[in-house]
């Protein structure tokens, strides 16, 4: 079983909270912020990884039209690496793509798709590292604060429109919760994070799960 | 009270006449920023009317005739002319409109707020009888700390107007996400509070996620199996 609660943020993997603007770059974030753990749990280095290099290279995502996790993966493996934020700053639009493998600091060998079973998925967690997932974004507009769990009818698994990064989990009085990531800025939610209820399914977290492989 | 009075400060159905000028302000904000061909055009109307504050609170129930839209640019698949069925609440507070909410949907689907008496009864806001006095005063002191908070600027007074009734509708949304939450959840004034629920599903969202037709990747082991 996992241990009761597990929070990377404390252990050093996890980057600062990211503002993808007025953009649906969402997947870009979710997805560099898993690399980034990855890499730092396989190399002991957390190096802040490039989303615009997403937006601008990875040509079978849509940039702020939207994109999936998986095909960032593989859009990684096939260019060769990801450049970090700060050679490859995020400008929040399309631009053309000026990746350089030279400048490429870190690299991936494969992409998996973890578990719907949230247990197993913690168990993952604690021991891999953060989890991309993308969730149902109901009510996000307005949270401020606290753990999320609206009735199942208004937040359907089947209408996933927002990804994001697990980075813990545990409880609050009682009630269980992930930590997640967001990329919306520190000035919305809990500087920049949100509290789903953790074991219920809520609003899809556990249905697109998936994760980096750095060998 | 006399009973006057306190018919005064209850609902009472509104004459036809009474209910064109609000009615016609819901329509607008509706269609705002459509096209001309896209602008759906009012159909039936009914409501009630209370005293709010200064002025009063018109409780709608409105048919809004869809036009058809062939334009792919537009609706992805061709969509036939469609009746929905929308419960506006207007505040006409001297002579000034203000849109506090708004709820629409397909008509065969609509659930009339009659049977949503849980929801209204969490709108403490709106429902209140009388209303707070100087309600729009109120909302606009929120309002106006929300802008200087989020740092919005809004190009001319009717964008400052429009965003005012946007924020406003906000708030009633938030109280209802509220009221349905099992968690421990706070919902209310954020940074996207003056942006419509298109506005931010369009900006902020991704749709695509939900095709999730992306590259099938291999199931990776659970971490017991190791």
């Amino acid at each position: 079983a996992p241990p009761p609660e597990w929070d990377w943020r404390s252990k050093g993997a996890v980057t600062k909270v990211k503002d993808q603007g007025m953009c649906g770059s969402c997947w870009a974030f979710s997805v560099t912020g898993n690399v980034e753990g990855q890499w730092f749990l396989k190399e002991g280095t957390l190096l802040s990884l490039s989303e615009q290099e997403l937006l601008d290279c990875d040509k079978v995502d849509k940039a702020c039209l939207g994109g999936l996790p998986s095909n960032a993966y593989t859009a990684i493996m096939t260019l060769g690496g990801l450049e970090t934020e700060d050679d490859y700053s995020y400008q929040g639009h399309l631009q053309a793509c000026s990746f350089s493998a030279k400048k490429a600091r870190v690299y991936i060998n494969d992409s998996v798709e973890l578990s719907q079973n949230e247990q197993k998925l913690a168990a993952w967690l604690a021991k891999k590292g953060p989890i991309s997932v993308a969730i149902n974004a109901f009510g996000m507009q307005f949270y401020r604060h606290g753990i999320s769990h609206p009735l199942r009818p208004l937040c359907s698994p089947w209408l996933i429109d927002h990804a994001v990064l697990l980075v813990g989990y545990g409880n609050r009085s009682g009630i269980p919760f992930w930590a997640i990531k967001n990329s919306w800025g520190t000035d919305w939610g809990e500087e920049g994070y949100y509290y789903l209820h953790r074991g219920s399914g809520a609003c899809g977290v556990n249905t697109m799960a998936s994760s980096a492989v750095v060998n | 009270a006399p009973p006057r009075q306190a018919a005064d400060a209850q609902a009472r159905e509104a004459a036809y006449p009474e209910l064109l000028g609000p009615a016609r302000f819901a329509l607008e904000m509706y269609n705002r920023g459509r096209a001309a061909g896209r602008r759906a055009a009012l159909g039936a109307v009914r409501g009630r009317v209370r005293r709010a504050g200064h002025g009063s609170l018109f409780s709608l129930k409105a048919t809004l005739e869809e036009p058809p839209c062939n334009d792919p640019t537009v609706c992805q698949l061709p969509v036939s002319k469609k009746t929905l069925l929308c419960s506006f609440e207007v505040l006409d507070e001297l002579g000034k409109h203000m849109l506090l909410r708004r709820d629409c949907g397909p008509v065969d689907t609509k659930v009339t707020d009659d049977r949503n008496e849980t929801l209204s009864s969490v709108l403490p806001l709106l429902n209140k009888d009388p209303l707070p006095q100087d309600f729009s005063v109120k909302m606009a002191s929120v309002f106006k700390e929300f802008v200087t908070t989020y740092n919005r600027t809004y190009e001319t007074k009717e964008e400052a107007e429009w965003r005012m009734s946007v924020f406003s509708n906000n708030m009633v949304r938030a109280q209802k996400i509220q009221a349905l939450d099992r968690g421990t959840a706070q919902y209310g004034i954020t940074k996207f509070s003056d942006l419509t629920e298109e506005e931010f599903r369009t900006i902020y969202l991704n749709p695509l996620l939900r095709e999730n037709r992306g590259k099938k990747m291999r199931l990776a082991k659970s971490v017991s199996d190791h």
